[in-house]
């Protein structure tokens, strides 16, 4: 029977949405899917779910909630770490394919979590190119921060406005890179040794508006 | 790592993408809207095992074929997860609370022979 060469055969598939039932019902610790007495509308989840987000104090001043909720939305990744160095640490950022409509970067932060070991510590973050300081790519300085022991824990570094050319690129892979004068073990150690202290960007973005094209006769 | 393609049946990293819709889990679940729940496949002869990502360099390969003439077919080597990432899901539970919660290790990856 003919059928698409990329799509897999009809008792493949049941099997693989059966796994991934089971996994996931498994992770949850939920011995079956849960049932619902009313549906809830998706779209009302999530106009409750962004104001919840953005509360009364963000909203500026002149664009209402409901404007605001239909401009933008926030996309959250988390990094795969490796030590290229021992004072240079790369953060690998994937983005899903599924975000490939055209979409303008508003804000990006970078969160870190940091335990200062010494009397301080001067971060430096880059945007590496394709492949990183190892394949010899470029790098751009995107910040300097000094910290000290005080300031160990959660801490967040704004990006802009270097990301925003590679929101509008075709990659989906951004690659950031820590520096430090010191020695970043330390830093690595602490990123690495609980998936609760994993690094994650948070870039606020808004779709592209399709340009209105004028035909003059 | 490699992604399974046609001309190769070495062990590598099969994509597939479970639509909560197709399912019928889409009430529930609120984020995201489906699991790519990739796996592996294929298989592991000698020259590669114990080489999770495969051979990386040109020195990697020498050693695993070193390894390989030395030592006999003396176990199996399978075509296992190497890297995984955790899922984010936001969903409903029985009392209709919204919940969120990472769950660790749920998508794999990249795929090597143990």
């Amino acid at each position: 029977e003919p059928r698409c060469p990329s799509c897999p055969a009809g008792s493949e598939r049941r099997l693989l949405e059966e796994v991934a039932k089971k996994q996931l019902l498994e992770k949850l610790r939920l011995r079956d899917r849960p049932r619902l007495a009313h549906a809830v509308p998706r779209a009302a989840v999530a106009r409750a779910l962004r104001r919840l987000q953005a509360g009364g104090a963000h909203r500026s001043a002149g664009v209402s909630g409901e404007e605001e909720e239909e401009q933008g939305y926030e996309i959250i990744s988390f990094a795969e770490t490796d030590l290229t160095s021992p004072s240079t640490l790369g953060l690998q950022f994937q983005f899903s394919q599924a975000q490939d409509q055209d979409i303008r970067i508003l804000q990006a932060q970078l969160w870190l979590y940091l335990r200062v070991p010494r009397a301080s510590l001067t971060l430096r973050i880059f945007l590496a190119a394709e492949g990183g300081a190892e394949a010899g790519g470029n790098r751009t300085l995107l910040g300097e921060r000094r910290l000290s022991t005080a300031g160990s824990g959660w801490r967040s570094f704004p990006l802009l406005p270097a990301p925003r050319s590679f929101f509008g690129g075709q990659s989906r892979s951004l690659r950031l890179e820590l520096e430090s004068r010191g020695d970043l073990r330390d830093v690595t150690a602490q990123v690495n040794a609980s998936r609760s202290h994993q690094p994650f960007l948070v870039a606020k973005v808004k779709v592209k508006e399709p340009e209105h094209h004028v035909a003059k006769r | 790592s490699l992604r399974c393609s046609h001309n190769s049946n070495l062990c590598c990293r099969k994509d597939y993408y479970v639509d909560f819709r197709d399912i019928g889990w889409n009430d529930w679940i609120i984020k995201p809207e489906g699991y790519q729940i990739n796996y592996c496949v294929g298989q592991c002869p000698l020259h590669v095992a114990g080489s999770p990502g495969m051979a990386s360099s040109f020195h990697t390969a020498v050693f695993n074929l070193v390894k390989a003439n030395n030592v006999q077919a003396s176990g199996h080597s399978c075509c296992v997860p190497t890297r995984r990432r955790p899922l984010s899901i936001l969903y409903f539970d029985r009392n209709s609370n919204i919940v969120k919660t990472d769950i660790p290790d749920m998508i794999v990856d990249a795929c090597g022979c143990s």
